[in-house]
């Protein structure tokens, strides 16, 4: 049994174990801000650089600042681009796991029932 | 989400609108499960989940022409939406939940929701932890459609915002769902204000009144000075007012004059006198004779069943509406005007020619907070001129009609709910 002392249960404290990591350094805001449509997901480990054909992207600091500096906005935050405390802060709230900038989208295939 | 593939069976019969919105059910009834076992939160009872997760559809219903039903029986893959609750990897999901803090609940567009049961959710009644009715609102709104916005006030924010003062929707919220879904429509079986006396701060003695919609058992008070109908309307007529008929009411009446003020509901081939202090229906007058009585005994000359009435309080006059008549009732003299009854095309003519409710009028309705009269049959309502509108223009008919209107959108959001969810 989850422990608890109150009969609502309103002082019934999650398990340490199952806590979500928190969101303190750049990669970790990284891909907060690809998760929910603020920026494109970080490049993953063994991906291979961009041919000379591709079209001369961003810098990825200049991107992420922007990224940063588009959520700092709406957040009412100062829209300074860095990843300051009260960014971070931001970032750590409780929310939907829905995307902010784009609608949700159709369901994957549904689990089957069990038998 | 981005990522997903889209669905491999295309969108399943209802998921969207054949009018080619993609982006909104077609089906005006929607069913939706909470998935047992796996999915049932640890925190709060099963029961306690089902009716907070009732009462979120249904506050959505209330502002849109959806129904949501709650779907014990049919097989999994035919319910609309299916809400789980789980930890980490749950319910067959791509997506892991973190534990508590962070992402709380995720959902799908015409899909399913899940909830994170690492986070800690409550009742709507405790201040603590992470209200599931509060989620469970937002969570809908995704699955009708709607995205995230930072704008304030809506439920449709991405963060969580504890102790917000009341969790409603907004007009904003209302108007972003109606684009979707479009607004509520229907007729009435009677409309009216009801006056009530209090007295102010000062002792004194002050009018203020309310406007009630009736349709079928139901009943909405509409507010006004907030253009929408009260926060969980609506309500079963007989549990707000008492010794009346409990369904379609044909018309009320409230007789006032310097020496009378008399309540009047009307249904059938009877009338009932109500109590507005005692909040009941009378069972007799003064004198010991019972209600309800025959409209024919109370008010000579006129037939029975009605369609509706209104009293004019500057004529003294109860206009009485039948089929395609109107029998204009002298409540001083009891008894109908020489001149009655009067075809109601002639008594109140049209402005624009072949712009006329002509019979069977729903309701005919005096409104204090539009100083005028509408007769409203079906979806519309058509205005009838008053003395300020024929000061202005004095070519105008004597009660004439303007244009018909779309009742809502005059008044806004009277929506049905689904009889599963009435009482709550």
């Amino acid at each position: 049994e989850p422990l608890f002392h109150s009969r609502d249960r309103s002082d019934l404290e999650p398990s340490p174990l199952r806590r979500a990591q928190p969101i303190a350094d750049l990669l970790a805001a990284q891909r907060f801000l690809s998760k929910y449509g603020w920026a494109d997901a970080p490049p993953g480990p063994g991906s291979r650089p961009p041919g000379p054909a591709a079209p001369r992207a961003r810098p990825p600091a200049a991107a992420l600042a922007e990224a940063v500096r588009r959520f700092q906005k709406v957040n009412a935050l100062p829209a300074s681009g860095r990843l300051d405390a009260a960014t971070l802060a931001a970032m750590n709230r409780p929310r939907c796991g829905v995307p902010d900038t784009r609608p949700p989208v159709s369901p994957p295939p549904r689990a089957r029932p069990k038998r | 989400f981005a990522r997903w593939p889209p669905p491999p069976w295309g969108p399943r019969p209802g998921d969207a609108a054949p009018r080619g919105d993609a982006r909104a059910f077609a089906k005006r009834t929607l069913t939706w499960r909470l998935l047992g076992d796996e999915g049932a939160s640890s925190q709060l009872s099963a029961d306690e989940q089902r009716h907070i997760l009732r009462l979120a559809f249904r506050m959505w219903s209330e502002v849109t022409p959806l129904n949501f039903r709650e779907d014990v029986a049919a097989p999994g893959a035919a319910v609309d939406i299916q809400l789980g609750l789980g930890r980490g990897r749950h319910l067959g999901c791509p997506r892991v939940f973190d534990g508590s803090g962070q992402e709380f609940a995720h959902a799908w567009h015409l899909g399913d929701i899940h909830f994170d049961d690492d986070e800690h959710f409550t009742p709507p009644t405790s201040d603590a932890g992470i209200s599931l009715l509060k989620v469970a609102v937002h969570e809908i709104g995704h699955v009708l459609g709607l995205p995230h916005t930072y704008r304030p006030g809506s439920v449709m924010q991405p963060n969580y915002i504890p102790r917000e003062p009341v969790l409603e929707l907004d007009w904003a919220d209302r108007k972003a769902i109606q684009k979707l879904y479009g607004s509520c429509k229907g007729s009435f079986d009677t409309v009216f204000d009801w006056i009530r006396k209090e007295r102010n701060q000062y002792g004194a003695v002050t009018m203020r009144f309310s406007t009630y919609f009736f349709r079928n058992g139901w009943y909405w008070l509409y507010e006004n000075r907030n253009n929408r109908t009260r926060y969980g309307d609506p309500l079963q007529i007989a549990r707000g007012w008492h010794g009346i008929p409990a369904q379609n009411v044909d018309a009320f009446v409230h007789l006032w004059t310097w020496r009378r003020e008399e309540r009047y509901f009307f249904k059938g081939n009877q009338y009932w006198r109500y109590d507005s202090e005692k909040d009941q229906a009378y069972t007799e007058d003064e004198h010991g004779r019972s209600y309800p009585r025959r409209i024919s005994e109370g008010f000579p000359g006129i037939p029975s069943p009605l369609d509706t009435a209104f009293y004019d309080r500057r004529k003294q006059l109860i206009y009485f509406f039948k089929e395609s008549l109107v029998f204009a009732f002298d409540v001083n003299r009891n008894q109908v005007l020489d001149s009655y009854p009067m075809k109601i095309t002639d008594a109140f003519p049209a402005i624009e020619p072949q712009n006329h409710p002509l019979r069977n009028i729903d309701s005919a309705y005096y409104s204090y907070a539009h100083n005028s009269v509408f007769l409203l049959k079906g979806s519309a309502y058509w205005k009838v001129a008053s003395d300020k509108d024929r000061q202005q223009h004095s070519w105008l008919p004597s009660s004439g009609l303007f244009p018909k209107q779309s009742i809502s959108e005059k008044w806004f959001d009277i929506c049905d709910v689904h009889t599963s969810t009435l009482n709550m």
